[in-house]
């Protein structure tokens, strides 16, 4: 039984189709709206943001467990894990930003690859006992 | 000392020669801005300028380009970041670093939460991460998580799990960063300073002035900083690339002759801030700072004193027309150079023709006018205060920073500054962002009736999927909307209708796309919002769409006061309001609609909120332009 569906309204008023969303002047305060969208807290707010299609069924007892242990450490690793990339970044930015920055005035004399705090540093005696390739 | 040994061994050799180390210092510092510019136009665009004011309205409920914290980004704001600090151009890492730790945050929490993460909790990580962001790049984990809860989520409401997760994040990112030792001293914190002089009484005069000068400097330079970008965007777009390698040759070329401008930011406020001599009177720091005294010749002290002032200046300079070029560029690290060299030098007065030697520290001078700058450009003051702490572990100077960056931010409150650099670029860009509404009552005088859209595209509660399929697909009615009120079957051909729900345009389309109903089939298969399988007489092809709708959209009647739907938009969070008479739908009005016209009244009652010189900028343009055509290959001979 085919029902008879209602069209899309265009307006609940009459006039031309379309939106009227240009009510307001475009000034530069509001250039760049349409490049945001708007989260709707509380439609959206406790929403998942994409649900996995494929969840895998529990079917064996070592899955519960996972699940049940994951549920509970989820919030941990998953901080932990953020933490770690950004401080390894931050390492990776400090020491790469003062090689550069020390190759700008000198050299290091034993590896130029080194920055200025690695050259001068005791810690690089203990490791140059190390083979070259090691160290560079 | 160390490092004297060091380059007294020759395990590490300076450049030696007179022109050799200036030629590499200014080919390096312009290979590296050029590489820097060239990775962020290429390859990630997204990851240029300093990324906090997109990350603030992200967090505080207007999602932007999600290539904004890809994994691309990251990885070119991560290579960028140190190629355009280390070209010698005045940009700073703390808002790249916000940025490139919210992109991690962002990017695992995809990845490990990936169905069970709402936007509420998207949000926290986001919080922390960014807060983390600061922390490792000041070395600073509870400034970090402070400026995470006082700047990127100054708009949304406090809470504990937001700040448990970023004192969490902070933490391990630091002591991940100690473990790494990237400075090979065993500390993470950029300058330890041992301040073991107390301050006195008579020196809170001294205090204020270096208040007044950060928030001088807070308002002036973010004012030129605004209109030097809007001269950019006038005259030099074309030209990003071109732009920032002249930029950093002229960098290199004015810091090569200056001591504290040639330094890298960090290692110049290092000395700055290093205090000459312990209480035993033993000179513990040989820099030529700290060798002035009552017997020094008068032109000694005025050529340190002047070379000091000459960085205080070109390096503020050169923050207005750097921030904003098209690199990874940060403003915080910058701006406490600017205040530890002006610090330094209003110390030598002090201790030339006040007080004497051997009475006042002179590195904490340069220490509170690093305050001040820092707490002017970000106009933030818990969050500075526990930041220069962490920086240097000055304790004994609590009472001092905080009388400075109480100056700065009365300096910068009654110059109607409303907010920080970053707070500034949002309103200059054109970002949405719900935070408090103007100081007068704009929005009071006015209702909901007078901005609402009255033209609304409805859905019926019950609609067939094909026609359902060609209105979202179809270009034709691709309007820039994002949402839709469904109405109620009874009243399809009633002039006035009832909303019964509202859904939003991206979970209806990503639902049609999970039915797999073959078009002949859609023409039958009949979509129902609101009723149920009763009402639809157990028809066999229909599908139920209600877990996308939202049957209690917020409304409002007409005459609502524009100020109120303004905070239940701030408080509650919401997108869209329907304006509802009796029960009859009016119209609507959505969070940027509110935003649009509240800025539009702020505009036509004080007029622009930031103002440009067009006149200047045609002059300066006028003469790059010349400078231009003589230097351009193709310029046509006639013109000499």
């Amino acid at each position: 039984m085919v029902t008879r569906y209602v069209p899309i309204n265009q307006s609940i008023e009459g006039g031309e189709d379309g939106v009227d969303t240009n009510r307001f002047a475009n000034i530069p305060e509001t250039q760049n709206f349409d490049q945001f969208v708007t989260i709707d807290k509380i439609a959206e707010g406790n929403r998942p943001l994409s649900v996995e299609s494929d969840r895998s069924f529990l079917n064996s007892k070592y899955q519960y467990y996972r699940e049940v242990i994951w549920d509970r450490a989820k919030t941990f690793i998953t901080l932990s894990s953020t933490a770690i990339v950004i401080g390894c970044i931050a390492g990776f930015l400090q020491v790469f930003t003062e090689t550069l920055v020390n190759w700008k005035t000198g050299r290091c004399n034993r590896n130029w690859l080194l920055n200025k705090s690695f050259c001068c540093s005791n810690v690089v005696n203990e490791v140059s006992s190390a083979s070259k390739v090691v160290l560079k | 000392r160390q490092e004297f040994e060091c380059e007294a061994q020759g395990v590490w050799i300076n450049w030696n020669g007179r022109v050799s180390p200036f030629m590499i210092f200014m080919l390096l510092s312009v290979l590296f801005a050029s590489i820097s510019t060239l990775l962020v136009k290429y390859v990630a665009p997204m990851a240029t300028g300093s990324g906090i004011s997109e990350i603030k309205v992200w967090v505080s409920g207007f999602e932007y380009n999600k290539d904004f914290l890809g994994f691309l980004t990251l990885v070119v704001k991560s290579v960028a970041l140190p190629l355009a600090i280390s070209s010698g151009l005045s940009v700073g890492k703390e808002g790249p670093s916000v940025h490139y730790a919210t992109c991690c945050g962002y990017l695992l929490t995809k990845w490990l939460l990936r169905d069970t993460l709402t936007y509420s909790t998207q949000y926290e990580y986001l919080t922390a991460a960014s807060g983390a962001g600061v922390a490792v790049a000041f070395g600073a984990p509870i400034g970090g998580v402070l400026f995470g809860l006082e700047e990127i989520a100054s708009a949304n409401r406090f809470n504990s799990s937001t700040l448990w997760k970023s004192y969490y994040v902070a933490l391990v990112a630091i002591t991940t960063l100690k473990y790494i030792d990237p400075f090979r001293n065993g500390r993470v914190i950029l300058f330890n300073v041992t301040y073991d002089r107390d301050w006195k009484v008579q020196e809170i005069p001294i205090f204020i002035i270096l208040g007044v000068f950060g928030g001088l400097y807070g308002k002036y330079i973010s004012k030129w900083n605004i209109s030097f970008i809007h001269f950019r965007k006038m005259y030099l777009s074309a030209w990003p690339v071109q732009e920032v390698i002249f930029l950093a040759t002229l960098t290199a070329f004015i810091s090569y002759f200056n001591e504290f401008l040639k330094l890298d930011m960090t290692e110049s406020m290092g000395i700055l801030f290093h205090e000459c001599v312990k209480n035993d009177n033993t000179s513990t720091f040989g820099h030529r700072l700290c060798q002035l005294d009552e017997n020094t010749h008068a032109l000694e002290f005025l050529k340190i004193f002047t070379s000091l002032c000459f960085a205080t200046v070109i390096r503020a300079l050169l923050v207005v027309v750097s921030y904003g070029a098209r690199i990874p560029a940060g403003i915080f690290v910058p701006s406490m150079a600017v205040g530890a060299t002006f610090g330094r030098a209003v110390s030598l007065l002090v201790e030339r023709f006040i007080s004497g030697p051997a009475v006042i520290t002179p590195g904490a001078y340069a220490f509170l006018g690093a305050a001040a700058t820092l707490s002017g450009i970000t106009n933030l003051t818990l969050t500075v205060v526990v930041i220069m702490f962490e920086l240097t572990g000055a304790f004994m100077y609590i009472i001092p920073v905080m009388i400075v960056v109480a100056i700065t931010r009365i300096i910068l409150s009654t110059s109607g500054i409303s907010g920080g650099i970053a707070d500034q670029m949002i309103m200059v860009n054109g970002f949405p962002y719900l935070e408090d509404e103007q100081e007068d009552e704009i929005l009071e005088k006015y209702t909901a009736e007078q901005v609402m859209s009255s033209k609304l595209i409805t859905i019926n509660e019950t609609i067939y999927l094909s026609e359902l399929e060609s209105f979202l697909y179809d270009s034709a009615s691709d309007f820039s909307v994002h949402g839709f009120p469904i109405t109620r079957d009874e009243d399809k051909f009633e002039k006035e209708k009832k909303c019964i729900g509202y859904v939003l345009k991206r979970h209806l389309t990503s639902k049609v796309m999970m039915q797999s109903v073959n078009s002949a089939k859609a023409q039958t298969t009949l979509v129902y919002f609101n009723k149920t399988n009763d009402d639809l007489g157990h028809r066999e092809n229909c599908i139920g769409f209600k877990d996308i709708m939202n049957s209690s959209p917020i409304t409002v009647k007409p005459q609502v006061p524009m100020s109120l739907l303004f905070r239940m938009f701030k408080e509650l969070g919401c997108k869209t309001i329907i304006v509802e008479e009796s029960g009859i739908s009016r119209g609507l009005i959505t969070a940027k609609d509110v935003l649009r016209f509240e800025r539009m009244k702020y505009r036509e009652i004080h007029g622009a909120k930031f103002t440009y010189n067009e006149a200047l900028d045609r002059r300066c343009w006028s003469v790059i332009n010349f400078i231009i055509t003589i230097f351009s290959p193709n310029r046509n001979d006639n013109i000499i």
